[in-house]
This record gives C-alpha cells, sequence and structure tokens, in this order.
C-alpha cells in the first residue's frame, strides 16, 4: 500500500467500522453487500473480457449483454442454493441495477427497473399472473416505451395511436409519422422481446387518453422483429452505451385487447372506457424511480469523491514551504474545497434519499386504505430531489474528474463512465428543469391555501409562518 | 428572519429564503394576470423565479434531512463518530449558504461581518475533515472492482495501475502499426 495512504489511514480520529455500519445501514445490510460483492468478484464470468474503455460501441454491447445473462443466471443460481426466495426480482436489483458491476450500465437494467414495476403498477391481478412471473424468470424480456423522438415528458402529447377495433376485439398500433416513433428505452434496441407501449386509447371514435399496453415485439424463438414493427438501436451517446437504447415504430400493429393494462383504467368488450379512480395513483412508480436515482446518485458521488480524495493523497504538487518536499495535493485548500464538499453532498443526498423513501413507505400505506392526501406532496418532493442530485452529481463528478489533472481524463480513472451516468439521471425520468416547474407549481398551490389559512403538508408546513405574516425587508 | 450560523437556524434560513421567493412568484404571477396575460402565459413569464425557489426549497429539505438523520445518529454513535458527522453536516450546510449568500442577504438579517464569519467557519471546517478524509472515503466501503479506477484503489498504487492500463490498449499489442505501411512510410518519402 502507498506509503502516504498508509500515514492518512493511520490519523483517523473514529472507528471506520462504526462509520461503514452507519453508512450502509446496520450489520445485515454490510454482510449481505460483502457476499454479495466477494461472490460477484469470484465469478471469472463477471469479468470484462476486454477492457471496455478501449472497446467499440458493439463490443460494449456484446459484452455487457454476456455479462448481464451471466450475472443474472449465476446469481439465481446462488439465490437458490441459498434458499432464497429465487422469485423475488428484488434479490437481483442490487447486482443488475448496481452500475459498478456493469461499468457500462446493464442492458436488462430497464427490465428489472421499469418493465417488471410496471406489469405490478398497471397490470390487474390476471395481467400480473400472465407476464409477472415470466419476466421475474427472464423468459421473456422488457423494455418501457413512452417517449418519443417528437415528445418527452408532456405524457398528452404523445402521438403514437392504440385504437380499438370492436369487430375483432384488438388494439390496433400505429406510429402516425416519425416523431411519433419510441425513441431511448433502455434494452429495446437489441434485447427486449416484449415492450410496455405507452399510446393515446381510442375506442368508439373518441381518445381516452395515454394508457399503458404490452406488446410483444420479436418472435420469441428468432428474435426477428414482428411484422408491422419497425425497431433499432439509437447510437451511440456521451455514457450509458451498454444499456442498449433503442427506437420502435408501429404500422397497424395487432395486439388483443386483453394486453390493454387495466389495474386503473379499463376498456371493456364494446369499446366502453373506464376511467382510473384517480389520476394521482401513477404518481407512485415515477416517485420509487425518482427514490432510485436520488439513492443511485449519493453513491455515484461518494465513488467519485473516493477515487479523487485517494488520488490528491497520493499525487504530490508543488510546495508550500520552499524548504520542505512537494506537498499531497490534498494539503492545498483549494484541493480541500474541491473534494470535502463532496464527500459531505453525497452523505447528505443519501440521507435524504432515506428520509425520502420511508415518506414514500407511509403513503403506500395510506394508499392501501385509500388516502392519496401526501401523494402530490411526495411527487413535488421526488421531483425537485431528482433533479438536484442529478445536477450536482453530476458538477460533482466534474469536480472530481478536474481534481485529479491530467490524469483524471484518462477515461480508466472512471469519471467519464460516472459523468455519462450523473449526466444521463439528469436527462431520463423528466427533464430537470421540467421537473422542478412541477415543483413550483405546487409550491405556488401550496402557497395560495395558506394564504387562506389551510393547513398544509410537512415539508411545505414552514410556508404557513411566511403566509400568515407580512412581508418585510 | 434573524440570522445566525448555527446550523438549525441555517437551515431555517433556507426555509425563509423559499417562502419569500415563493411570495414574491405569486406576486408577479398575480400582476402578469392583472395585466392581461392567461394564468399559464403568467406562470411561464415567471418561470425563472419558480424554478429557482423550487430548487432552494429543494436544498433546504436536504439540509434539514441530514441534519436530522445526523443528529439522530449521534444519539448512539461514539463520540468520536458523533463529532466527524456533526462536521460533515456543518460543511453541506456553510458549503450551501454560500451558494446562496445574494438570497440570504436579501432576506434575512445576515450583514457583510456575518458572510465573513460564514466563510472563515467553511474554511475552518475543511481544515478539520482534511484529516480524516482517507478514512471517511475507505468507510463507503467500495470494493476496487466495483470502483473500477486506475486513480482510486485501495493501495494507492496509481502510477503503476495508470501504466498497467496503457499497455492494455489496442494500438500497444503491436510494436509497429499497419498504418506505418500505409501511410506513415509512403507520407515520409512523398509517395502518398
Amino acid at each position: 500500500v502507498n506509503k502516504d495512504l498508509l500515514d492518512e489511514r493511520s490519523k483517523c480520529t473514529f472507528d471506520k467500522d462504526e462509520f461503514t455500519l452507519w453508512w450502509v445501514g446496520g450489520k445485515e445490510k454490510l454482510n449481505a453487500k460483502r457476499d454479495r460483492e466477494h461472490f460477484c468478484m469470484n465469478q471469472p464470468e463477471f469479468r470484462d473480457s476486454v477492457p471496455l474503455h478501449f472497446a467499440s460501441h458493439q463490443e460494449v454491447y456484446e459484452e455487457t449483454i454476456r455479462k448481464a445473462t451471466t450475472i443474472f443466471s449465476k446469481t439465481r443460481e446462488l439465490l437458490k442454493k441459498q434458499g432464497y426466495d429465487a422469485n423475488n426480482f428484488v434479490n437481483f436489483m442490487d447486482i443488475m441495477l448496481g452500475d459498478g458491476f456493469i461499468r457500462e450500465v446493464n442492458p436488462l437494467r430497464i427490465h428489472f427497473s421499469m418493465f417488471i414495476p410496471s406489469i405490478k403498477a398497471h397490470g390487474s391481478a390476471e395481467q400480473q399472473d400472465r407476464w409477472l412471473q415470466k419476466a421475474v424468470n427472464c423468459e421473456i424480456i422488457g423494455s418501457y416505451a413512452q417517449t418519443e423522438l417528437g415528445h418527452g415528458t408532456f405524457l398528452r402529447g404523445l402521438e403514437t395511436t392504440a385504437t380499438f377495433d370492436e369487430e375483432t376485439d384488438e388494439i390496433v398500433i400505429n406510429s402516425p409519422r416519425l416523431s411519433a416513433y419510441k425513441w431511448w428505452p433502455g434494452g429495446l434496441g437489441l434485447t427486449a422481446n416484449h415492450c410496455i407501449v405507452m399510446a393515446q386509447l381510442y375506442s368508439k371514435g373518441r381518445c381516452h387518453g395515454v394508457n399503458p399496453f404490452m406488446v410483444q415485439i420479436r418472435d420469441e424463438e428468432t428474435h426477428m422483429p414482428l411484422a408491422g414493427i419497425e425497431i433499432g438501436e439509437i447510437g451511440n451517446k456521451l455514457g450509458y452505451n451498454g444499456v442498449n437504447n433503442g427506437f420502435l415504430g408501429f404500422k397497424n400493429f395487432r395486439i388483443p385487447r386483453s394486453n390493454t393494462l387495466m389495474k386503473n383504467a379499463k376498456l371493456l368488450r364494446d369499446g366502453t372506457y373506464q376511467k382510473p379512480i384517480s389520476s394521482v395513483l401513477n404518481y407512485g412508480t415515477m416517485v420509487f424511480v425518482r427514490v432510485m436515482i436520488t439513492r443511485n446518485m449519493a453513491q455515484l458521488l461518494a465513488k467519485a469523491a473516493t477515487i479523487a480524495v485517494r488520488y490528491s493523497c497520493v499525487r504530490r504538487q508543488s510546495v508550500i514551504d520552499p524548504n520542505k518536499p512537494e506537498v499531497q495535493v490534498i494539503d492545498h485548500q483549494t484541493q480541500q474545497v474541491k473534494l470535502l464538499p463532496q464527500i459531505a453532498k453525497a452523505i447528505a443526498l443519501k440521507l435524504t434519499a432515506d428520509n425520502l423513501w420511508k415518506m414514500y413507505e407511509a403513503t403506500q400505506v395510506d394508499l392501501e386504505t385509500g388516502n392519496t392526501d401526501r401523494l402530490p406532496e411526495l411527487h413535488a418532493m421526488a421531483c425537485c430531489l431528482k433533479a438536484v442530485s442529478s445536477a450536482d452529481t453530476a458538477a460533482g463528478v466534474e469536480v472530481c474528474r478536474l481534481s485529479c489533472g491530467g490524469h483524471g481524463y484518462l477515461t480508466s480513472a472512471n469519471f467519464l463512465s460516472m459523468y455519462g451516468l450523473a449526466t444521463a439521471a439528469s436527462t431520463y425520468e423528466g427533464e430537470n428543469t421540467v421537473l422542478y416547474l412541477q415543483t413550483a407549481r405546487y409550491l405556488v398551490k401550496v402557497w395560495n391555501q395558506a394564504l387562506k389559512g389551510q393547513r398544509l403538508m410537512p415539508t411545505v408546513r414552514y410556508l404557513e409562518q411566511y403566509a400568515t405574516k407580512p412581508a418585510k425587508r | 428572519f434573524a440570522w445566525s450560523d448555527s446550523t438549525p437556524v441555517i437551515i431555517e434560513a433556507f426555509q425563509a429564503v423559499t417562502a419569500n421567493r415563493l411570495r414574491l412568484a405569486n406576486e408577479h404571477i398575480q400582476q402578469r394576470v392583472k395585466a392581461g396575460r392567461t394564468p399559464q402565459e403568467a406562470t411561464n413569464e415567471t418561470g425563472l423565479e419558480l424554478v429557482r425557489l423550487a430548487e432552494i426549497h429543494c436544498r433546504g429539505f436536504i439540509l434539514q434531512s441530514a441534519y436530522a438523520a445526523i443528529e439522530q445518529a449521534c444519539q448512539t454513535a461514539s463520540r468520536p463518530l458523533g463529532e466527524i458527522l456533526r462536521e460533515i453536516c456543518r460543511l453541506v450546510v456553510y458549503d450551501e449558504a454560500l451558494r446562496i449568500t445574494g438570497d440570504l442577504l436579501r432576506f434575512t438579517t445576515m450583514s457583510d461581518p456575518d458572510l465573513v464569519e460564514l466563510q472563515r467557519k467553511y474554511e475552518a471546517s475543511l481544515g478539520a475533515i482534511r484529516p480524516n478524509a482517507v478514512s471517511i472515503v475507505d468507510a463507503f466501503d467500495y470494493p476496487d472492482f466495483i470502483l473500477g479506477s486506475t486513480l482510486g484503489a485501495y493501495d494507492g498504487n496509481v502510477y503503476e495501475r495508470l501504466f498497467e492500463d496503457a499497455m492494455k490498449s489496442p494500438l500497444n499489442q503491436e510494436p509497429v502499426n499497419r498504418t506505418f505501411e500505409l501511410y506513415l512510410k509512403p507520407f515520409m518519402r512523398g509517395k502518398l
């Protein structure tokens, strides 16, 4: 071990193991984490067969799909041996979603993070019986297609149509023009053979708004795209290239009406459309995903800070006292101001994500009794937290890279893929400015409630005291 | 809002800034509506203010969550761990506060000497965390294969790893690249 790092470690004033237990969340979680890491580290098939930062776009995909499928198979085998419920997809989440295991990101990521949760969130009990088990076992691989070439966060603007044909009891899906092509979904390019498609539902000549549909897009045997489907991969990106983002267009593509996901809204045999009880029910999935993003961003920033801090203790740069040798870079105050706030920010974001997760769980309990009161508050907080955490992490990773000078510029330093992950998070699940505006809209609404003397929800209750007293400068 | 640089007061100052910015944004929307804009147009024209206040609201929530969680941890943590966690909390609070000094000067009683003192405390906090920096990141407990970095490995053998990785470059797998015969040689001899 490098002598400077040994010296640094000898200066520690606290019990490092106690810190780790607190950071990870207790002994049980720490043991599970280390078991998982030990298992992954000792599987030769999990290692990259080529150094991916030298690989071509095609090689990156081929290597990540090899690793993802191997990791899933091996992990399932292990979980069965250990007596875990191997059908519970949550067991796989940390490994399949943990970006550290596959640096260029996992092409099965959307299958686990969006496709399976969406079957649960949008599928009726019968539909869950039909697809959930197959999806958890990876007998089918899915993606989730919402965004279109011409439309992102604004859902009502989606152009893909799903028209009910009463005569055949089928839905006819079409992409009326190029801007209606689905664009971006992870795993859609070459990996998935099923997809949940968000499209404008038409029946009896009326549009009923956006609804999710389960669509088979490739033959299960040959993997060839089905007739009426145009599909492919969208090309190289700044980062996140293992995730296999794709495009998807439809030409008079027919699916049975029973593939309309009907946990909330329903489409009856005679074409009657039954609205969901509450439009805010869809918030649940979005909040879940945004809490996960905030958690991931905290971990990502902590990893970047780890790299930069260790390097800054090993690297020597200039003298502070001309009569003494070159100092460690971290001894310069200008270097400390780059590194140490990133550590603190990572910890603060992690604790905030934990707090939001508790709020999310409490709200889920409320929802079971039909109480949706806290959903808008939770949604508003999840929106801005996703935005702040992804923007700050992207900025923080960049600062960490800069703190490592020229060496930080090398892809082997791994800041490039970390930056790719953070900037991707600023982009997916709602562009950040749009998310801030959603939070602001909620704040304006509750401000006006406070002006009328109404009681506000806990995270915005502080506004009451300012709304009820006159402004003073 | 009465300013002081104690951690809970700074967190409340974020709330004061959000509330006052929200009050102003709301007034500006109303004024625009009165001037004949639709509510949607008025909201669009107040977009810059709205985005900023949503961000500050969020940052206040982050600081409050971190502060509450750290104070709770300190109830059971050993004293040395409690001290470093509180120092980390102070650092992130000072760091965020220094990013909104314009708002703090505008909406709280913060004065220029208060600002100088805040900066001094921020620098002191950096100095206090510096000796534990490596131990804190070690305690995050990321194995080398997760970090995947030549610069950040636990053993700190940075230069050896950089060199080893350079040797893996496909361009280093043979002493002479085929482009020499194809382009360089004819080019240098004026035959390209």
